[in-house]
């Protein structure tokens, strides 16, 4: 594994964008994993329609009858998957634009610009974690966002963060092995965030996490999906 | 024998963070991120979930030292607030793959 990696300086990961008022973010989390597998498969970047999901996507979880895929009200991302490789594909933002509330399916099968053949969820250990995502494209994950409503920047590495309580979900674009610990005295390991409140939040939209304690549950929902050409 | 008057309603005119150092910052954070707000109740309202944000800003700091935390976008929105509007994974605990039936990756290699 390389001692750092960034799928943003390779081209395969869009423009932060802007959830707004809606419970939304599982949809630019399952649209940024698509958006970098794409780019790998065909070395083309696409920005894929998080409301398509929005407004069509009423998939449920297997085992966890009431997780449903609900809008603004919420969803996960492996729901995300399966109701795309079941619709056919997800159309390109500029077809299908975002306007952050709930709104009429207008989903048309003739617009497909990327269609979803697969996924996978990838196993708990963060090495593993670091693997798939040189080896797959940016990775879907969830994590406990608790200390993300006043976060301004630096590696965010909390004396104490819930694992358990996955309450939001974002991109994992990349890793770092030297963000300066205060605490620590030294260089600690993070991970590289996408996350979808706008470039005014955070580090122009991006939040690093320190790496390889399984922060803030980062290590716990983390999936990987496969593309085909349309 | 002298009658105490007990004070039941809400003073807006005389608020105890008016004028302080809070509402100061309140302001400037009105301004940089185009807040704007209908009533003078609702001013004086969030204004108080600022205040609030701000002891937890400084809670954060201290729990988590090598980030930096401090006023969001975010600032006026409860933690109940902030939660309903701007996160949306469902199923928290439950969610997770080795809960669930889709296939989980096999192990790379990685020891190197």
């Amino acid at each position: 594994l390389p001692e750092s990696f960034d799928w943003r300086e390779k081209g395969a990961v869009s423009d932060v964008k802007m959830q707004g008022t809606c419970g939304s973010c599982w949809a630019f989390s399952t649209t940024g994993a698509i958006e970098g597998a794409n780019f790998i498969a065909t070395g083309k970047l696409l920005n894929l329609s998080e409301q398509q999901l929005v407004d069509c996507d009423h998939a449920c979880d297997a085992t966890e009858k009431k997780a449903c895929d609900d809008g603004c009200s919420g969803g996960l991302m492996t729901n995300a998957y399966k109701y795309l490789i079941e619709a056919g594909g997800i159309e390109e933002e500029d077809a299908y634009p975002y306007t952050g509330k709930r709104g009429e399916c207008k989903f048309k099968s003739e617009k497909v610009a990327v269609k979803v053949s697969n996924f996978i969820t990838i196993p708990i250990e963060e090495n593993q974690i670091a693997a798939y995502l040189v080896n797959h494209g940016p990775l879907a994950v969830g994590l406990n966002a608790v200390f993300m409503q006043t976060y301004i920047g630096g590696v965010s590495c909390p004396l104490i963060c819930g694992k358990k309580w996955i309450n939001h979900g974002v991109l994992l674009v990349g890793y770092g092995s030297r963000g300066y610990s205060i605490l620590r005295f030294k260089n600690k390991p993070y991970w590289i965030i996408k996350n979808s409140w706008g470039k005014r939040w955070g580090e122009k939209g991006y939040y690093r996490l320190c790496r390889g304690h399984g922060m803030c549950g980062i290590n716990t929902m983390v999936s990987a999906v496969m593309t085909k050409a349309s | 024998e002298q009658e105490v008057i007990l004070q039941v309603t809400g003073n807006h005119h005389h608020h105890h963070l008016l004028g302080t150092a809070a509402e100061h910052q309140f302001n400037s954070f009105i301004q940089e991120y185009g807040k704007d707000y209908p009533t003078r109740a609702e001013y004086l309202h969030r204004l108080g979930i600022f205040a609030k944000n701000l002891l937890r800003a400084a809670e954060h700091q201290a729990m988590d030292p090598t980030a930096v935390h401090g006023v969001t976008q975010f600032s006026d929105l409860s933690q109940e607030e902030f939660e309903g509007m701007y996160m949306g994974v469902k199923g928290g605990a439950a969610a997770a793959p080795s809960e669930n039936e889709e296939v989980v990756a096999a192990e790379m290699e990685v020891g190197d």
